[in-house]
């Protein structure tokens, strides 16, 4: 009769484990980002230092504590106890509760509510045609235009990752020559009523029919953005502009945590995290979007490829693993979305 | 979790079409954003 008796204490028991455990997690990380907020306000930014905790985290199995944390979530919450504990999930985590679809005590467990969608409406798309939204909530970390040969996006200052190591070896990604960018940048510094030199103008005579500068529509740049998603975020993702997805590449990586902290100590975080990379096209040219996963949100489920799963075990890890690569169907044509639809969703374990 | 978009958009190299037609964030570092808010145009 003792071990009936444990049973029954076992959700609940677990439960309290959990929230005490977030608690605990909570009230340190609260600590960490007031340092981080202090050190912001006096226009202080870190650089990156690789310290003793990120070298620890190295050698920590993420993946098998991703799954079981998914696991943990996946356990179905009493009906009556959903409310207070998705209550105290928003409070720690500065969710706004009012947003989601479903009535609180319909969400089974952790990781339902956390992938919860949003009463209608709740996230007005830009109707300027012009305009790139946002595909996620989230915090901008970093944006910009990428202009030299061999793409680099600063993931901290003092350490940068090359955008084709973080989409992939045979990404769509149009390369940026160094003629290209020496035509740039000369064009920006040579006015047109300068006509002495530079390969610009030598492209202009020997084609004077393929490219005037004054004339021509406009040339393309390569821009990039970077969005930090808080465990309290609304987790889907959706489409920032019209496009075509053509191909799905799918990285099975380590699964650091992403938060500001590791972004300053974890060298090459994106390219060594899970990911799911969707590239395509859009009316403007190449468009590429990742989703990277964490420690606590490993896995990453497409709407536009159900039965695509991520964070799965694996035998053995190995870095140079390349990518699972999957192109949709039509080539070419790929799956056709538009601004704003679902396309994606982060989730737990 | 962290998202990176990274996409080709039209750029006016040429200081006499300037800002005809090129794309600009209309964001900052740091700031909170929400689906469907304007990245840039």
């Amino acid at each position: 009769s003792s071990s009936s008796q444990g049973n029954s204490f076992l959700v609940p028991g677990a439960t309290v484990a959990t929230i005490l455990m977030l608690g605990a997690l909570h009230a340190r990380r609260l600590y960490d980002d007031k340092k981080v907020e202090d050190a912001r306000e006096k226009g202080l930014e870190f650089e990156f230092h690789p310290d003793v905790k990120a070298t620890f985290l190295q050698l920590l199995p993420l993946r098998s504590i991703s799954r079981y944390w998914g696991l943990l979530t996946s356990v179905e919450i009493p009906v009556w106890l959903r409310p207070y504990v998705y209550r105290a999930w928003a409070r720690a985590f500065h969710s706004n509760l009012e947003e989601a679809a479903m009535p609180l005590d319909e969400y089974a467990t952790l990781r339902d509510f956390f992938v919860r969608s949003l009463k209608e409406g709740s996230r007005p798309i830009d109707p300027d045609p012009r305009c790139l939204v946002s595909p996620v909530d989230g915090i901008i970390l970093r944006f910009g235009e990428l202009k030299a040969a061999g793409a680099m996006i600063e993931q901290v200052k003092g350490f940068s990752y090359s955008v084709s190591s973080l989409l992939g070896a045979n990404s769509l990604l149009p390369m940026i020559t160094e003629e290209t960018t020496h035509a740039e940048s000369s064009e920006l510094e040579n006015t047109p009523k300068d006509q002495s030199n530079k390969s610009w103008w030598r492209v202009s005579l020997a084609s004077p029919k393929v490219w005037d500068p004054v004339a021509s529509s406009p040339m393309k740049g390569l821009f990039y953005c970077v969005i930090y998603l808080k465990p309290g975020d609304y987790h889907r993702i959706h489409s920032p502009i019209d496009w075509n997805v053509l191909v799905r590449r799918h990285f099975s990586g380590r699964l650091f945590p992403v938060n500001e902290r590791a972004t300053r100590t974890i060298r090459n975080l994106y390219v060594e995290n899970e990911r799911v990379v969707l590239e395509g096209q859009w009316q403007e040219g190449f468009m590429g979007i990742a989703a990277i996963g964490a420690t606590n949100i490993g896995s990453i489920e497409l709407f536009i490829e159900p039965e695509l799963r991520t964070n799965r075990p694996r035998k053995k890890f190995f870095h140079s693993e390349p990518p699972e690569e999957r192109i949709y169907e039509p080539e070419g044509v790929g799956v056709m979305l538009k601004k704003g639809d679902e396309m994606a969703a982060f989730n737990m374990g | 979790s962290t998202v990176v978009l990274v996409f080709q958009a039209p750029v006016s190299r040429s200081p006499k079409n300037q800002g005809s037609s090129e794309f600009s964030f209309c964001t900052r570092k740091g700031d909170r954003i929400r689906v469907g808010e304007a990245l840039g145009r």
